[in-house]
């Protein structure tokens, strides 16, 4: 574990009084490394060792029996404070029906989860409505459309040659038309850099307001998570993220980076394929995750 | 890089960041500008070659073509975790072979997420490949028991089967994949020839867990590197490598049906540090 690393990297200073700066970096290192390891952006290490540095060159450590076990508190406190508020979930607006966009990069889990939010508005007695956005990935329109078939939840569907910005205008009038309380929007993945599909979306974005732009990211990713983060925080502003696939033993550090990045919150977790495998966001887990 | 007038620590340092920053990880940043420091370079633009020659070093260690021998048929599984690019990269396989004047039939396997049956029906359209298939949930054991037999019979050159995309750490989901690879090997010894793990170039450290339990479980004979036409750099296959000794034997590119192409050491060393 990472206490007991820290502990054994400091121990052999402490014998000799107190722990010194260079003692402290040496201990520090460590935590880079695990950091590293769990996928957090390197960039993001730095800075966050930096603050951790300048908690830690307090008494509290530097005089501590135990200054491993002192500065992982350090840590663990201070991952909790980048990670933001819990959140339950999703909330509708006063004026109905509530848009929810649904972003993000390939396979990244969107349409698994436009399903499982739709199904947890159901579960409160809600009318959704499933907009299918995705007219390029072959079967994308059939995937959600089974998925609404199995949650008894509408789905908005293209005519043909329509194209994905007069399906989501489409969608949402058909929302509205019929009082749903909350729309849904599937989006096709796509690339941060691809320039054309990034102004698709904030063209879809422009035309039907929604009050949710929720980035879908897969807890896997890796460096690249700042990048992904950042594209898609300054073309759409999002409002929030949706982190998927945590039911596998990815650490997840891809959350610190975009936490840091964006400054946006994380609202919910994919935890598994099934549709009633969507849950709230706890800091302090995500924290311990991270950690490992 | 080009700012660096003589080789020091920060220069140094710089490079092991861009190594990380591509997903290598820590242990292989390091061994690699290690030797660098144990060498005693002082020219900056000699150090920079010198990584690149002990990146392409690793990758070629290992190397290997696709291994599709005359076997009527030649089987391919095609495995790996959920999103990865598995279905897709099967339709651009099949297309490549097809130019390549081969006959295919791919297996319907993934009988348990929505519409993959009809995602994969799509692209055997596309390429021209014949695509067996059960209803929705039916028995993936089962669907390739009667896709080898259909790909037999038809005197198809290559079979592949198209799997679910599964965490490793789902036991029984391995499980499954155990049964496929013995239905396949019982039915027709010799096969499975390939069982390629598709790895998403985006993802960080899991690929190497992932490469772990794959290998572990039902044994992997190469990889398929997807999304590299994204901003990440696939720098985890260097893990791959060194551990597992598994070739990287494709990478994708995108999501037409000609974005396959072969994996070639020296210019994925070259992307890496564009
Ligand atoms: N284990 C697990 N799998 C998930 C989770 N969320 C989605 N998946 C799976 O991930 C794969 C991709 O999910 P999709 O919903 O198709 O992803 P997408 O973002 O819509 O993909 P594109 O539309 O192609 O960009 C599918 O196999 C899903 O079942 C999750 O929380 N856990
Ligand atoms: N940009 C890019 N996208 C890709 C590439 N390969 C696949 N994709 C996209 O990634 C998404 C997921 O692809 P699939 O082929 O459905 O992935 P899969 O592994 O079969 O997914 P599951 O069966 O749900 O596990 C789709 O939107 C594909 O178009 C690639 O090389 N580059
Ligand atoms: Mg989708
Ligand atoms: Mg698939």
């Amino acid at each position: 574990s990472l206490t007991s690393k820290l502990d054994a990297v400091l121990k052999k200073f402490k014998g000799r009084g107190l722990l010194t700066e260079k003692d402290l970096e040496e201990g520090l290192r460590e935590v880079r490394l695990a950091l590293l390891e769990a996928d957090v952006n390197f960039k993001v290490v730095k800075s966050f060792i930096e603050r951790v540095k300048g908690r830690a060159m307090g008494r509290e450590v530097m005089e501590s029996l135990s200054p491993g076990q002192q500065v992982v508190k350090i840590v663990y406190e201070e991952l909790c404070a980048v990670m933001g508020e819990g959140s339950k979930g999703l909330q509708l607006s006063p004026n109905l029906p509530t848009v929810i966009m649904l972003v993000g990069l390939q396979g990244s889990g969107k349409t698994t989860t436009a399903g499982k939010v739709a199904r947890m508005f159901k579960q409160d007695g809600r009318k959704a409505l499933l907009v299918a956005a995705d007219i390029r990935r072959p079967a994308a329109v059939k995937q959600l459309e089974v998925l609404g078939e199995g949650l008894k939840v509408p789905v908005y569907t293209p005519d043909t040659g329509k194209d994905a910005v007069a399906v989501c205008t489409g969608g949402v009038e058909y929302g509205k038309k019929y009082g749903h309380d909350v729309v849904i929007i599937d989006t096709a993945g796509r690339l941060h850099i691809d320039d054309e599909l990034m102004k698709e979306l904030i063209c879809i974005k422009d035309k039907v307001s929604p009050n949710e732009v929720l980035l879908v990211v897969d807890a896997m990713t890796g460096q690249d998570a700042v990048n992904i983060a950042t594209h898609f925080n300054e073309s759409l502003d999002i409002t929030g993220v949706i982190l998927t696939k945590l039911d596998g033993d990815a650490r997840g550090g891809a959350v610190l980076s975009i936490r840091h990045v964006t400054g946006k919150p994380i609202r919910l977790l994919g935890m598994g394929e099934k549709l009633d495998q969507l849950e709230p966001f706890y800091p302090d887990r995500m924290a311990s995750r991270i950690l490992g | 890089l080009s700012r660096w007038k003589k080789v020091d620590p920060a220069l140094l340092d710089e490079l092991e960041e861009v190594l990380i920053s591509a997903d290598t990880g820590v242990l292989v940043a390091e061994k690699l500008i290690d030797k660098i420091r144990k060498d005693k370079m002082n020219d900056p633009a000699a150090v920079k070659e010198a990584i690149k020659e002990g990146m392409i070093n690793i990758l070629t260690e290992h190397e290997g073509a696709l291994n599709l021998p005359d076997a009527g048929p030649a089987v391919v599984v095609i495995v790996g975790v959920n999103g990865t690019g598995k279905t897709t990269t099967i339709g651009k396989l099949s297309e490549r072979l097809r130019r390549e004047g081969k006959k295919v039939v791919i297996a319907a396997a993934d009988t348990f997420r929505a519409a993959a049956i009809e995602q994969l029906v799509i692209w055997g359209e596309r390429s021209g490949a014949t695509v067996i298939r059960h209803t929705g949930g039916a028995d993936p054991a089962a669907v390739v028991f009667d896709a080898l037999a259909a790909a037999k019979a038809r005197g198809a050159d290559i079979l592949i089967v198209d799997t679910a995309g599964r965490l490793h750490t789902k036991v029984n989901l391995m499980e499954e994949l155990k049964k496929i690879r013995r239905v396949l090997e019982r039915e027709h010894p010799g096969s499975p020839h390939e069982i390629l793990l598709v790895l998403d170039a985006t993802a960080g450290q899991n690929s190497l867990v992932q490469a772990r339990f794959f290998s572990r479980d039902i044994g992997i004979t190469g990889i398929v590197l997807t999304k590299l036409d994204g901003t990440a750099k696939g720098g985890i296959i260097f893990s791959i490598m060194e551990e597992l000794k598994i070739p990287v034997k494709m990478i994708g590119v995108g999501e037409s049906i000609e974005d396959l192409r072969d994996f070639h050491a020296k210019e994925f060393v070259e992307a890496l540090f564009e």
